[in-house]
């Protein structure tokens, strides 16, 4: 019909300078339209659209071997809003180290999936690579290398701005009170001293959980996550509080004269409640209010209560007798917003295809009314790294990601792995050209621009 | 496109996209933002292997691109 020789981008509100929970990431595009005749142009009433509208665009442009022509666009218009508002993936720079290349790598997909929250999970038992501004003994005794394998300020600096500049948000995890030993090393007093079943002193080197019962410890979680706060800008950190063992805390002669002071018997849920209002309490004290919570789903199988706003992210049940769904039912009854992960457990590989089952868990698809539906707010793919390192985490992650993205973003009808499978492999193939070394999806298939050729 | 956008309608009808002529036209609010996308999209759809390829700084400026004869 013509060239096309530029596209509008029309902006219709001022940039906002952070994506945050409530971004509006809604866009049009309109190519040769009725109302729009020989233009182009992209618009949104927020930045984030305009960049979710850029990317589709980008995929909108294809070289065709019939005519000959390099790039050429068809006469299209596209209204588009995402499905859920947190669209998730957590990746594990704790259980081996990913090079700051890596994550930004892994975010240029992820914006290229249109997901908004890098999930980091930063720390656990295996190594601690924060480089805390108060704290730097931590990951001085706690990171693998504390010379090559940390996240300097700079670095996380860098990461949140990359992050920024796609529209999606970087919320940090640092789990507790368990999954902590690489903080004990540089922190000392920190964790529990593990007993054995006389009442005997274990090896000194063996701790348990964070020692819920030391006031110091509280001074030194205020001041650490306070830094935190100031660090990352979104309010929200993932507070962790997955599979803590009682085995030290149960055989603590401190703790258990302080159970026992407070009639809580053997109930250590009690103590780990205690732990997590002595946590939140200290964390609003010193954020004066501002900080909001993200933790795994075990709080609330405990039946610890959390500050109101908390939003639970469900994780199990993608193989246990429990179904992610009866979960999903229970956690909203209570009435917290909820994130989904379980079916999206990414880092356990099957060989063969294995993405329609990814494609097809539904977050809404449970027992419950309305209201507890509103409460799904998304979900999120999982990327833990005990046999993942920057060798295998991309191709290991894409495109099967890009299949839990779509099943966030778009409508819930859109759910045919028929009609969805052409067109993954056409996305894998796209990234690919792009530069990323992604898996292929669909068994035999090939891409015109092959890697490395 | 990935992921499937709520609606979409397109015809037969295309357009073609020169390189050297096309230009991302920011008509309403700017910002750094917005700025740095246009750059990194119009690479991503003519030279989309560009950032993964030594020795480009990334992301390469539009004239980097331009003037680099291996494009």
């Amino acid at each position: 019909r013509a060239f096309l020789d530029s596209v509008d981008i029309d902006l219709k509100q001022p940039c906002e300078y952070l994506p945050s929970a409530d971004m509006i990431e809604s866009y049009n595009i309109k190519i040769d339209t009725p109302d729009n005749p020989l233009k182009a142009t992209i618009s949104s009433d927020s930045v984030w659209g305009i960049l979710r509208g850029l990317e589709s665009l980008s995929q909108l442009v294809y070289s065709s071997t019939e005519t000959g022509v390099a790039y050429q666009i068809n006469a299209t218009e596209i209204v588009d809003f995402p499905r859920f508002s947190y669209r998730g993936l957590m990746m594990d720079s704790a259980r081996h180290y990913m090079p700051l290349k890596t994550i930004k790598k892994m975010t240029d997909l992820m914006a290229q999936n249109k997901m908004n929250v890098l999930h980091w999970h930063l720390t656990d038992d295996a190594s601690f690579p924060y480089e805390s501004t108060l704290f730097p003994n931590i990951s001085r005794y706690g990171s693998f290398q504390p010379f090559s394998h940390i996240y300097t300020a700079n670095d996380v600096r860098e990461v949140i701005e990359y992050a920024r500049m796609r529209g999606i948000r970087v919320i940090p995890e640092f789990d507790s009170p368990d999954h902590t030993q690489s903080w004990g090393r540089g922190q000392p007093k920190l964790l529990t001293e593990c007993y054995d079943d006389n009442g005997v002193l274990k090896v000194p080197d063996e701790y348990g959980a964070i020692m819920p019962i030391r006031e110091e410890n509280y001074v030194f979680l205020q001041q650490f996550f306070g830094e935190i706060f100031n660090t990352f800008p979104d309010p929200f950190v993932h507070l962790g509080g997955d599979e803590v063992s009682y085995y030290c805390w149960q055989r603590h002669p401190e703790i258990k004269a302080f159970m026992a002071a407070n009639g809580w018997g053997t109930d250590f849920t009690k103590l780990e409640q205690y732990y997590f209002d002595r946590l939140t309490a200290a964390t609003q004290e010193i954020t004066q209010n501002q900080m909001r919570y993200i933790v795994w789903q075990e709080l609330l199988d405990l039946n610890i209560t959390l500050p109101t706003g908390t939003i639970v992210e469900v994780w199990k049940g993608a193989k246990e007798e429990l179904n992610f769904l009866d979960e999903l039912a229970r956690i909203t009854k209570y009435g917290y917003q909820t994130i989904l992960s379980s079916p999206w457990y990414l880092n356990y590989i099957s060989y063969g295809l294995d993405w329609e089952k990814y494609y097809l868990a539904e977050p809404l698809d449970f027992d419950g009314s309305d209201e507890q539906k509103k409460l799904v707010i998304g979900g999120e793919v999982a990327m833990w790294s005990e046999y993942v390192d920057s060798v295998s985490v991309i191709p290991r992650t894409w495109p099967r990601a890009s299949t839990v993205a779509e099943r966030l973003w778009s409508d819930r009808s859109v759910n045919d792995t028929t009609l969805a499978a052409l067109r993954l492999e056409e996305h894998r193939c796209r990234l690919l050209k792009r530069g990323f070394m992604v898996d292929p999806s669909n068994g035999v298939n090939f891409c015109e621009q092959e890697w490395d050729m | 496109v990935w992921p499937k956008p709520q609606q979409q309608t397109y015809s037969e009808t295309f357009f073609v996209l020169r390189p050297t002529m096309f230009q991302f036209q920011v008509v309403g609010e700017r910002c750094d933002i917005i700025d740095e996308a246009v750059q990194r999209y119009y690479q991503l759809i003519f030279y989309p292997g560009a950032a993964a390829s030594a020795p480009l700084a990334y992301p390469p400026t539009l004239s980097v691109i331009q003037d680099n004869p291996q494009f």
